[in-house]
């Protein structure tokens, strides 16, 4: 496995707080839940009708798409499992998989 | 040999130094390679210096890639535009006219450390690989940590965060390296553009504050006629405007470091995409990107030939 597999389960979500509150509760939440957030670069730019993406391990994903369904915040999974489209990029090379 | 070098794949960074040395020796007319310092995990950083060479006064142009590790469309646009320049030197005249002009200095791998760590260990990582010795945690935002308004708005003191700025101004070899040689060559360089991912959008100063800078005017020109090149090839879409107001308040960063320090064309890329694959843009992407990339540069670079 590539990277130890290390990426096994892992999602990426995008999340549109739409209101003051829910900027504020993701913002605890991705604080909570340690997340890698790839856009925007801090949790301290998350305000209201900020597009988020955030990478997040098997265990979170669960806590943080429980959390947005029960609170109706809209959202979309972006990348279903991290370690299989790593894997999936990585066999299109032909070069290197023949190495 | 690496004729056969593909530019449609992503490369680690022991190829892309290799094919560094193989474009200084298979080009010794355009090209040059010189190191500018070494890495905080002691690598060196490596610069390309692109140009018809000359005794007379020439401008010059800056370009980095990679300054964020796990950004690796940026390293790919670098050895792309290397490539189209030297292959076209002969054939397009607008090239030819910008190598005869201008030096342009290009820096494929900023974040050497980083870059080689997102490879090995960690894809997703984003800042260097210095050691916190009061913290576990590792690494800098080195777009964080220039000396402008550092750890300011939009920058964090936390040595954990993704967008930590640094124990102090410039505490990244990385950065302290490139400052320095900008800091010398400043009189001569007409433009500085980084290249990040990924939003699509073309950013010029300030970042630290919502102020419009005093040669707006060519800036925002230049760049308006940038993303209209870059949708001329696949219509793709970039926003352009003030860093701060078109993304967010940010402070310590290159671009508005590299304006302050009298480089009046400074731009920051955000290349493709808008988030469907993010940081894990596919290499059958590579291509179209680095086209239309390629004409925002060459675009933005005849602008920087002329007086503002």
């Amino acid at each position: 496995h590539l990277y130890k597999n290390r990426y096994a389960g892992d999602k990426v979500i995008r999340v549109f707080p739409k209101t003051e509150e829910e900027a504020y509760e993701l913002r605890n939440m991705y604080r909570q839940l340690q997340v890698d957030l790839w856009q925007p670069s801090s949790i301290n730019h998350i305000e209201k009708d900020t597009v988020t993406d955030v990478h997040t391990s098997g265990n979170s994903s669960h806590v943080l798409l429980s959390y947005l369904i029960k609170e109706k915040v809209q959202h979309r999974i972006l990348v279903n499992n991290v370690q299989t489209m790593l894997e999936a990029q990585q066999v299109s090379r032909p070069r290197r998989k023949r190495r | 040999s690496l004729s056969k070098y593909n530019y449609n794949e992503y490369h680690p960074l022991h190829e892309i130094e290799s094919w560094m040395f193989y474009m200084n020796k298979t080009h010794p007319d355009l090209v040059s390679l010189f190191s500018i310092g070494k890495s905080y995990e002691g690598r060196s950083l490596f610069v390309l210096k692109l140009g018809k060479r000359t005794n007379s006064y020439k401008k010059a142009v800056w370009i980095d890639c990679g300054m964020h590790a796990r950004e690796w469309i940026g390293p790919a646009f670098c050895q792309w535009f290397v490539k189209e320049a030297i292959n076209t030197y002969n054939t397009d005249p607008a090239m030819k006219k910008i190598l005869n002009l201008l030096y342009i200095y290009v820096m494929p791998v900023f974040n050497v450390d980083g870059y080689h760590f997102s490879w090995n260990t960690d894809r997703f990582w984003r800042k260097t690989r210095s050691k916190n010795t009061r913290y576990q945690c590792y690494g800098v935002d080195a777009n964080r940590n220039w000396k402008v308004h550092w750890s300011d708005e939009g920058a964090s003191l936390n040595p954990c965060d993704n967008t930590y700025c640094g124990p102090f101004p410039e505490s990244e070899p990385e950065v302290k390296a490139v400052a320095q040689f900008l800091y010398k060559q400043r009189k001569h360089v007409r433009a500085y553009m980084s290249f990040h991912a990924y939003a699509q959008m073309l950013l010029y100063p300030y970042s630290y504050q919502y102020g419009a800078i005093p040669n707006f005017g060519c800036v925002e020109s230049a760049a308006h006629n940038a993303v209209l090149a870059i949708r001329s090839a696949y219509g793709i879409r970039y926003r352009h405007g003030p860093a701060s107001s078109t993304l967010y308040l940010t402070s310590g960063s290159s671009m508005d470091w590299a304006y302050n320090n009298g480089i009046p064309y400074s731009y920051a890329f955000e290349l493709r995409d808008t988030g469907y694959y993010g940081f894990l843009l596919p290499e059958g992407l590579i291509k179209p990107t680095c086209v239309e990339t390629m004409l925002a540069v060459k675009n933005i670079t005849m602008h920087a030939l002329k007086k503002c």
